[in-house]
């Protein structure tokens, strides 16, 4: 039985990506069996690995071809780790699914043939409220919401919870709230503390131990095409992220 | 004549709204009648300059009504400046738009109205490739693309200029790359520069002088609904903004 997280929010920038990849080489790297799906146009997760966006043949069958995974997932270069690479397709999601029966509940359709050859999947969405997103909302367990310590990430909460609860009562979806993430965490920076104060006092019982600090290398990695602990293993990036996937492993085992 | 100016690139937290909001202001003081349309279902801009998110009655009617701007145009807190607030209906512009003959010259329509009134508008735009964007680069004269100077934010720049390429060619729209512009630039981070020059190889005549520094102020700036130049008007961040509007001043002057 594969646990399913999405990692969701419309507010750019927020590190979605970042946190997508470098938590499923971690979850690897510590033994589980992973699959990160790239769903995000930009096809930074893909890139962040290493590897090439293309037309098709990728993220776009895992939603118009959801029981043939053969076709979509590949190996990526860190060991325990697949990955479902993004696509120019992507882009046009709603033409993509427009002969769709419920376009919303298409990747869900792939769930079954993903809990046979994987511990976790992971997957990374665009910043916006459309289609593509509530795909991943619609076949997760639980979403992981990314919050940047800034003023525009925090307002977007309302924005992305309302988002959630659409996928929830319109689509039938069953995902719930892992967690909130605070990213590029930064004590030096007032405003940071602030926002943290905020979010714990709306969501503390939902909201992740680890911070996730604002450390350069987790900029640079991607360029390397590695995830962090690849590329900085020593470094405040890594230890953070290590954090964090003990701190999920812990959730769900 | 009004010069007209989306500030676009699908890649998120690059600081698109950031310099929408500061820039539209900048240019308020500097005594250019101004308009400020917010075309992100997220808000940010509206919410920068201290205002209100609501149901409708903002941008959606500019979208839809385009020839009626006393229904969309509002005043804001800052002289010389009015905006456009984004409502909520922007969030399913496919469907709002769904009965347009040309759904992506919509705002394009409004422009004869708006140059009577105003000497430049400024478009934000949402971090996508989508009708919202679309209809701000067929309403433009001009395009700003902020570059965070981050790996993922310059591999996005290749996107960018496709989404521009496919306005121009398949919905007749002339507007032309204003100029790139550099965003949390911050000479202390190695990565900054390697991304400023990589940049700078490819596109240097169309890039802006002016850097925007990392500065705190600027993300503090709208949890108190103001543009930095009121906010904090002897910073760096309000600095790089004047910089810029002067340079954009003589650029069409
Ligand atoms: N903790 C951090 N410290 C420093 N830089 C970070 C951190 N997290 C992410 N970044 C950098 O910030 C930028 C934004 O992060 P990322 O691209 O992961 O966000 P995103 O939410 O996926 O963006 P989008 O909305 O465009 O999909 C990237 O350049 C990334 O390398
Ligand atoms: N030069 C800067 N220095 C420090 N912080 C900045 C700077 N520019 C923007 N920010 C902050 O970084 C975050 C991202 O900027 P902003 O929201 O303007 O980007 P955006 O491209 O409009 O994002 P989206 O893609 O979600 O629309 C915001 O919290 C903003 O306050
Ligand atoms: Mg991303
Ligand atoms: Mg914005």
């Amino acid at each position: 039985m594969a646990t399913v997280f999405a990692i969701a929010n419309q507010k750019g920038g927020v590190g979605k990506t970042t946190t997508a990849v470098n938590l499923a080489a971690c979850l690897a790297i510590a033994g589980r069996r992973c699959l990160l799906i790239d769903l995000d146009p930009q096809a930074n997760a893909t890139s962040g690995l290493g590897l090439a966006e293309r037309p098709g043949g990728g993220a776009d069958l895992a939603l118009t071809e959801p029981d043939k995974p053969d076709g979509w997932i590949e190996k990526s270069p860190v060991d325990n780790l697949a990955l479902v690479p993004a696509t120019d397709r992507l882009r046009s999601a709603d033409r993509l699914l427009r002969h769709a029966v419920d376009p919303a509940r298409q990747l869900r359709q792939a769930r079954d043939r993903l809990d046979e050859r994987f511990d976790l999947v992971i997957i990374d969405c665009p910043p916006s409220s459309g289609l593509l997103p509530l795909n991943a909302l619609v076949a997760a367990d639980m979403v992981i919401i990314p919050v940047q310590c800034e003023y525009y990430a925090m307002e977007g909460l309302a924005q992305m919870l309302e988002t959630l609860g659409r996928a929830q009562s319109e689509h039938r979806a069953d995902v719930e709230v892992g967690g909130f993430l605070f990213t590029m965490y930064d004590p030096r920076v007032p405003l940071s503390d602030e926002i943290v104060g905020e979010v714990l006092s709306h969501f503390e019982s939902k909201t992740y131990g680890t911070r996730i600090p604002r450390d350069p290398v987790l900029g640079e990695a991607p360029s390397h095409g590695q995830p962090v602990i690849e590329y900085a293993p020593r470094s405040r990036g890594t230890n953070a992220y290590v954090q964090l996937t003990r701190e999920i492993i812990h959730g769900i085992e």
